[in-house]
C-alpha cells in the first residue's frame, strides 16, 4: 500500500 | 492530486512541448544541451519502470508516456535528424555528464528507502534529475545569445520542481505520515540549482533585455 501510495507522483 | 502538483505537471509538460516545438518547427537545437536531454531520458526510463505494472490512474500513465516519448524523441532528433543535428554545438556542450550518472547511482545504492532494484532505480532517477540541468546551465553560460524558447524551456523546467515543493508541503500538512525526505531533499537541491538562472531570467524580463548568463 505504501509503495502504491507514494509512487502516485510523476 | 492538488493544484500545486497539477500546475507542476502542466509546467513540466509545457517545458517539453516548448522544446519539441522548437526542434520540430524551426529544425534547430541551438543552445540546447544534448547531455541534459540524455540525462532526462535516463531519469524517466529509471523512474517509470513500473509504468505497466503499477497502474495509478489514466492521467499518471498518459503523462509518463508523454515524458518518456518526448525525452527520447528529443534525443533522437538531436542525434540523428540530418538537419537538427547540424545546429547542435557539440564543442560547447562538453559537460562530462557521465560523471553525474555514477555518483547518483552509488548514492542511490547507499541512501534509499528500500534496497530493491525498482526502489534503487527510482531513487537514482531522483538524484539524477536533481543534477540533470547542469550541462544545460553550463551551455547557457557559453552561449552568447540565448534564444527565447530555450530560456523559456529552462525556466519552465525549474518552475515545475518548485511547484512540486509546494505540493509536498501541502501533502505533508494534509496527509498523515506523508514524509519522504529523499524526494524532498533532491527536489530542493534541484530547484536551488536554478536559483541564479531564475535571478538572471527575471532581470532580463524586468529590464526587457536579452537573457544572458555571466560566464
Amino acid at each position: 500500500y505504501r509503495d502504491r501510495y507514494r509512487k502516485d507522483e510523476l | 492530486m492538488n493544484i500545486f502538483r497539477l500546475a507542476g505537471d502542466m509546467t513540466h509538460l509545457f517545458s517539453v512541448l516548448v522544446l519539441l516545438l522548437k526542434i520540430h518547427t524551426i529544425k534547430s537545437c541551438a543552445g540546447v544541451s544534448l547531455k541534459t536531454q540524455e540525462l532526462y531520458a535516463l531519469v524517466f526510463a529509471a523512474r517509470y519502470l513500473d509504468i505497466f505494472t503499477n497502474y495509478i490512474s489514466l492521467y499518471n500513465t498518459v503523462m509518463k508516456l508523454i515524458f518518456l516519448g518526448s525525452s527520447f524523441s528529443i534525443v533522437w532528433y538531436m542525434r540523428y535528424h540530418k538537419i537538427v543535428r547540424r545546429s547542435y554545438d557539440k564543442d560547447q556542450d562538453t559537460f562530462r555528464h557521465y560523471f553525474l550518472i555514477l555518483p547518483c547511482l552509488l548514492l542511490a545504492l547507499l541512501i534509499n528507502e528500500k534496497f530493491t532494484f525498482k526502489e534503487v532505480m527510482w531513487t537514482f532517477s531522483l538524484y539524477l534529475e536533481a543534477v540533470a540541468i547542469l550541462p544545460q546551465l553550463v551551455l547557457l553560460q557559453r552561449t552568447r545569445n540565448i534564444d527565447n524558447l530555450t530560456g523559456q524551456y529552462v525556466f519552465l523546467l525549474g518552475a515545475y520542481r518548485a511547484l512540486y515543493i509546494l505540493n509536498w508541503v501541502y501533502r505533508y500538512f494534509t496527509e498523515p505520515h506523508f514524509v519522504h525526505w529523499i524526494t524532498w531533499v533532491s527536489g530542493l537541491v534541484q530547484t536551488l540549482l536554478y536559483a541564479d538562472f531564475f535571478y538572471y531570467y527575471f532581470q532580463s524580463w524586468k529590464n526587457n533585455q536579452k537573457l544572458h548568463l555571466p560566464a
